[in-house]
């Protein structure tokens, strides 16, 4: 294929191997060295780098966001929003007044392909699978969910204990390396205020907690900033989301990323489920990429807004 | 290359809690092989589920004799899967 030399020639409104993802990665790296960094916060199980950018406009150790798409690997049109919204980021520095007003005080983290064995699996081999691709001893059955496997409720109602199940939770906490590669980078860090983990496909902007109903304590906040980013969201193109807790706006998810990011003191913890407005599912058609990664960004944009306001 | 040919993702919806939670059974029913894309949340929320071609019978009459209503959402996954492939292979020429 005709690789881009450059991330202005890069095609966003298609969809991209892993190997074309980490050399527009490079590449943005290349063409903005005083704004953009690329971290490996360690390795898949199948030996990938977990790569993560880093958009910083100096300063130490920040208050900082984190982001990141295609945990859940044949959700595509996530990791292909996550690599059009590093475009957006240095296109909208020193251009946006609110995204330049962020990152005057804050660090981004993208993480773009969060289960790169997953993601290369479904261009190779099985385009409908969502796991890792660590065997599971014992079993024939291979992976494990890594929106599951996260020490929050982990074991309670919502995730399985079936390696075989699409919710397979693992055998321990943050026994997957795409897991505890975050969990380690979070802690040293420590100065995380926001993270969102991103998938699709049902239109939801949802916040702690999903292994219990009770509330959490900023639910209040964080329910009001939810409609906010909806609203935001929906002004684009009309695109429906409906909000509030995971297990009162999806169902009950035990061991996921966000439960244990706000247990962790991270306020601002989001998950997005990104649209399928039609009947297509995860294999939305490339030509909804952009337009979906344009309303997703109004939302973050909101998140991101709101928490560089109002750090704590 | 793992394939789909036949498989079809049906668009299940729930006309009360009765009919959902008999639509939550259908997790259980590991002999269909079901991969649901959309589980099931609430009434008012379609269940989206992929169901390979070996089960499409039984999951229609096992849904039809509860008076469940479904539309098939994707006629045939493989078909779909062929067209993002060719139009991921044509955009990169």
């Amino acid at each position: 294929t005709a690789e881009p030399r450059n991330t202005d020639s890069f095609d966003f409104s298609r969809y991209h191997t892993i190997s074309e993802i980490y050399s527009f990665q490079d590449m943005l790296v290349a063409e903005n060295p005083n704004l953009v960094s690329k971290i490996v916060i360690g390795q898949s199980y199948e030996g990938r780098p977990l790569n993560v950018l880093k958009f910083s406009t100096g300063g130490t150790n920040r208050p900082a966001i984190w982001i990141d798409t295609g945990i859940h690997s044949r959700e595509w049109v996530t990791q292909a929003s996550g690599t059009w919204f590093a475009k957006k980021i240095v296109t909208d520095y020193g251009r946006d007044p609110a995204i330049t007003a962020i990152l005057n005080k804050m660090d981004i983290f993208l993480e773009m392909v969060t289960n790169p064995d997953g993601y290369y699996y479904t261009h190779n081999s099985n385009r409908m699978w969502r796991k890792t691709r660590k065997p599971n001893s014992g079993s024939s059955c291979v992976g494990v969910d890594p929106n599951r496997n996260w020490d929050a409720g982990f074991g309670a109602p919502g995730a399985s204990d079936n390696p075989c199940s699409e919710t397979y939770r693992g055998p321990s906490v943050h026994s997957e390396s795409e897991v505890k590669s975050i969990v380690d980078f979070v802690k040293s860090h420590s100065n995380f205020k926001a993270f969102v983990s991103i998938h699709s496909y049902s239109q939801m902007l949802m916040y702690p907690y999903g292994y219990t109903k009770t509330p959490c304590k900023d639910q209040t906040e964080l329910h009001n900033l939810a409609k906010k980013a909806i609203t935001d969201l929906a002004s684009l193109y009309g695109t429906s989301y409906t909000y509030g807790s995971i297990i009162n706006t999806i169902y009950q998810a035990s061991g996921n990323t966000i439960d244990w990011t706000y247990d962790q003191g991270i306020k601002y913890s989001y998950t997005f489920e990104l649209r399928d407005t039609g009947r297509y599912g995860f294999i939305l058609p490339a030509d909804q990429i952009i337009p979906n990664a344009k309303e997703t960004w109004l939302a973050l944009m909101a998140i991101m807004d709101h928490t560089s306001k109002n750090i704590y | 290359k793992e394939t789909f040919e036949g498989h079809q993702v049906l668009r299940i919806v729930a006309k009360d809690e009765t009919q959902l939670s008999l639509i939550k059974n259908l997790e259980d029913m590991v002999e269909f092989e079901l991969d649901f894309w959309r589980g099931v949340t609430d009434v008012s929320t379609p269940v989206d589920v992929r169901v390979p071609f070996h089960s499409l019978q039984s999951v229609k009459i096992h849904l039809e004799s509860r008076d469940i209503e479904y539309s098939i959402m994707i006629e045939d996954l493989q078909v779909m899967l062929d067209e993002e492939q060719q139009e991921m292979e044509s955009a990169a020429r």
